[in-house]
């Protein structure tokens, strides 16, 4: 319905704001309607601004700070619709070490209510996983599963 | 809801059971290992019992490509079974039943057993039909269950019951976890978000609303 | 012309199944023409077979897997005709350790004859560079080149 | 033809003269740094010099794009402007002709000016055609230049003198440094390689025949 779509949108743009500028480390990013008049059938577009840079056509922006921005959306999505667990498939594998660094330490604050489940190559997202699953394929083309952690 | 246990067997390259644990209490769980050793087949898994039915979504070809099918020691499989159990203080005696763990083995164990044929005398029928009958949740647990036979014949399980896609699908409404999910990020999705069309960003936001 | 591309396609695919090997750590890869009998329109598909597994399509490699196929098909090109120099920009970023190794050792080698400019955050990959220059933006939206390391 | 040195003013977020130095005798060169400094960017200046005109690759949405467009404390520039030299002792100081490091220099001072723009009393014809005079590459050096103004207007040079972007792109023909070239991968291009058509594949091996 189209209240329900403005609601989520106003909200889900709010939290946006607030993770993109957690997980850059300052900036400013947000949502647009490309057509405010027309709530139906307008689509969304970035305004997208990292720390001290102007704001530009996103297409512009770098390889990390395209992925960073990606999951500041999703993130916001998530908070406004928390799902009973999160999969994120090696997200984090075009992130520096400092940009991996904050992205860490946001899945964890969001694992006080929902379970996450990482994908991930980086030793940085692996330490703030309360329970690690190794995939081995000791035997080759067999898959099999090794509890490396567990609180 | 939350998620309390994943287990799979037969299951692209999990043709041994494979089991997750998620403890009480949310929290990060990492996936890790070499390249290829089978971390994405595990999304795709999770992805796949919710409903999924995007063959490309699955990297395959046809949904025939998620059954194990073999190695050069191993023969390929004949079913592909996966079970998502989550709990919810919500949920009732009533609402959708319940099953115990030790059923729930047992229903892997027929999987497990050579290209998931059914061995000893019984006929299929009778010992499905025994099977339903103890297959019962502990209250507050829903146990979602979904086989593919290389047939082709497709069965979803709710609590033990055969259902249909349909009613799996319908209890994972808005929250995520359908099809378009913002819950389940594959491999490289990441970067197509800010290559979407305007369009395709909005029905993101819908899928929340 | 017909001849020249059966000539280019039968000597890439020769370097091909050595560079896939190479990378792969054994493992079979070549390339297939879709059809056989239509040289000159023929398209190109791809068998990959990593170490001990069965052969499969080749969408259900892993993103790991089917990024060092990728690399090993388009350092078979550069093999047949070497440019003055190659561009990578961040080719490693899905490897892991094993897989990294091998592939930074076989840039090591083949840049004996031109030069490899890779672009990279992975610290193995820089181990084999001869050179290397840092990107720096101490002022937001500066680029500052420095050079790191110069023999 | 082996690579020798880059340099560029303007382009992107180099709003400050760079230069890249590359030994005598091959090797690999690696650049790196934090996300978003602007290593692609010098990619992308290659891929631009040597004459690439997809606005798409570049990842723009117009070719201006490509000129710095300032920031908070600096205002944009009006030119942006690459050169890159390769040396090869094949080429004689008949077919190429030479340039010097001083006039190179020179040139990149004239860039480097506020917006781009000329100073002094030289009207801009005058002063262009002296510099061209003096713009002597030295023996078997080859020296690419292209540079963009805001304007529009697009000039290309081999050995300082001006020549059309067809020159340019017939010096590289078959070196694979054109473009849909397998010498330069950007940033995510590895991945598309095996997902692309097998006609796409094609093409990428004609390339090189
Ligand atoms: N039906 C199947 N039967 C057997 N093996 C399969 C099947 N489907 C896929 N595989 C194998 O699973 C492997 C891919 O696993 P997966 O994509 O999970 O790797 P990964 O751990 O995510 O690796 P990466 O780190 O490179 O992303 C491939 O080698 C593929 O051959
Ligand atoms: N014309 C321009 N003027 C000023 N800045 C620009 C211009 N074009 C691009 N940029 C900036 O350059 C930055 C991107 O640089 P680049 O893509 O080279 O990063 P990178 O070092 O490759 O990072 P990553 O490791 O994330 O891939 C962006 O922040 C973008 O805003
Ligand atoms: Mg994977
Ligand atoms: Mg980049």
């Amino acid at each position: 319905s189209r209240q329900q779509f403005q609601e989520a949108f106003e909200c889900i743009n709010e939290y946006f704001r607030e993770t993109f500028k957690q997980l850059f480390g300052g900036g400013s990013g947000s949502m647009e309607l490309t057509d405010a008049t027309d709530l139906q059938q307008s689509g969304i577009d970035l305004q997208v601004q990292p720390p001290g840079k102007k704001l530009q056509n996103v297409l512009l922006l770098s390889g990390g700070e395209k992925a960073l921005t990606a999951i500041a959306l999703l993130l916001a999505i998530f908070r406004y619709q928390p799902s009973p667990f999160c999969v994120l498939d090696e997200v984090d594998a075009p992130l520096d070490e400092a940009n991996v660094d904050r992205f860490s330490r946001m899945i964890a604050t969001l694992s006080g209510e929902t379970h996450f489940i990482v994908i991930t190559h980086n030793k940085k997202t692996m330490e703030i996983a309360r329970a690690m699953y190794g995939v081995t394929m000791q035997e080759a083309g067999v898959s099999k599963l090794v509890s490396v952690r567990f609180e | 809801l939350r998620l309390s246990r994943i287990q799979m067997i037969g299951f692209k390259s999990f043709c041994e059971k494979a089991e997750i644990m998620f403890a009480e209490g949310a929290g990060v769980t990492a996936i890790v290992g070499p390249n290829g050793c089978g971390k994405s087949n595990i999304a795709d898994a999770i992805a796949w019992v919710l409903g999924e039915q995007s063959v490309k979504s699955l990297r395959g070809s046809s949904m025939e490509d998620v059954i194990f099918n073999g190695t050069r020691e191993r023969q390929p499989m004949g079913l592909a079974q996966v079970s998502l159990t989550l709990v919810d203080p919500e949920f009732t005696r009533e609402s959708v039943g319940e099953v115990s763990p030790v059923e729930q083995e047992e229903m892997f164990e027929e999987a497990a057993s050579p290209a998931g044929q059914l061995s000893g005398s019984e006929s299929e029928p009778a010992a499905v039909a025994r099977r339903r009958k103890r297959f019962e949740p502990k209250p507050g647990e829903v146990v979602v269950t979904r086989k593919l036979y290389r047939s082709g014949e497709s069965e979803y399980y709710l609590n033990g019951r055969l259902c249909r896609l349909r009613d799996i699908q319908e209890l994972f409404l808005g929250t995520g976890l359908g099809p378009n999910s913002y819950a389940i990020i594959e491999q490289g999705r990441v970067g197509q978000i800010l290559s979407s069309k305007p369009m395709d960003r909005r029905m993101l936001i819908e899928e929340a609303a």
